[in-house]
């Protein structure tokens, strides 16, 4: 999970 | 001063349905394009993103920017006390303690009048980053609703590879295996009911399908979904509605089990 919450936030920062 | 009137209150019903579970306190952001909503759910690995557009209400009337903290939960015991045929007008001040909600039965005289008291919600903006996927697929909504739970009768997870096969969504459980393969195709009389793959590259994504089929409680706001894919980079599954407004919601991919 979290590896999957680290993805949104790269996600999101851009 | 917020005005939106909207000619139909199940369509609010619906939308509010289908995050309500996701999301539990959310600001709703009211300015003069609409109502727009953002919020993450706690584990923070989906995302609802929500625009009801200006043009959706008639009439809308909103001088400046207001946002409606609004717990969810209390939301949905005052919509229930709308009937489905009912004109729904949100209402609220320039810094308002409560949101209030006007229902009017279109077939009778009687009005309803209801208010929630607002929270303070300190909800960061996010910023979702325009993408350009590897992979989209439009198809019905109620077929990805039933892929959706008839996967999760076998397995926590889905993969979705999309090549130029098709999509396939695929899963693994301890009692076996399923898996469901769609092709484009294009029905000219129930055009809702075509698939379209749009592909630059072959992706191929792993999800929790218990998001996804929280995600479909959307599936009878529209008659089509649009997944858009990207390895490595949150899903987007969309249902667009009326007047150019959307539901959208974003799901990070697992990764590496």
């Amino acid at each position: 999970k979290s590896f999957q919450t680290e993805i949104f936030k790269f996600f999101l920062d851009g | 001063m917020l005005e939106a009137r909207l000619e139909q209150a199940n369509l609010f019903k619906k939308v509010v349905d289908a995050i309500k579970d996701l999301v539990q306190d959310c600001n709703f952001d009211c300015n003069d394009s609409g109502i727009a909503l953002q919020a993450m759910d706690n584990s923070h690995v989906a995302l609802v993103s929500m625009m009801l557009r200006s043009e959706s209400f008639a009439p809308f009337r909103c001088d400046r920017n207001i946002a409606l903290g609004i717990n969810l939960t209390s939301l949905t015991k005052v919509l229930k006390c709308a009937q489905s045929d009912d004109i729904l007008t949100l209402k609220a001040e320039d810094a308002p303690d409560v949101v209030e909600l006007v229902f009017e039965s279109a077939e009778s005289d009687r009005i309803s009048e209801y208010s929630i008291k607002l929270m303070d919600i300190d909800q960061e903006h996010l910023g979702i980053p325009e993408t350009d996927y590897g992979a989209t697929i439009s198809m019905p909504a109620a077929e990805f609703q039933r892929i959706c739970r008839d996967l999760i009768a076998l397995s926590e997870s889905v993969s979705i590879e999309c090549s130029k096969e098709g999509v396939k969504f695929a899963c693994q459980g301890d009692i076996g295996s399923g898996a469901v393969t769609l092709r484009q195709h294009t029905n000219v009389d129930k055009p809702e009911m075509n698939v379209e793959i749009n592909m630059s590259e072959p992706v191929s994504l792993t999800f929790s399908l218990k998001y996804l089929v929280n995600f479909c409680k959307a599936s009878g706001l529209s008659n089509q979904v649009r997944l858009c894919l990207s390895n490595e980079v949150p899903l987007l599954v969309e249902y667009s509605l009326a007047n150019n407004s959307h539901l959208r919601f974003y799901l990070a991919p697992k990764i590496g089990d």
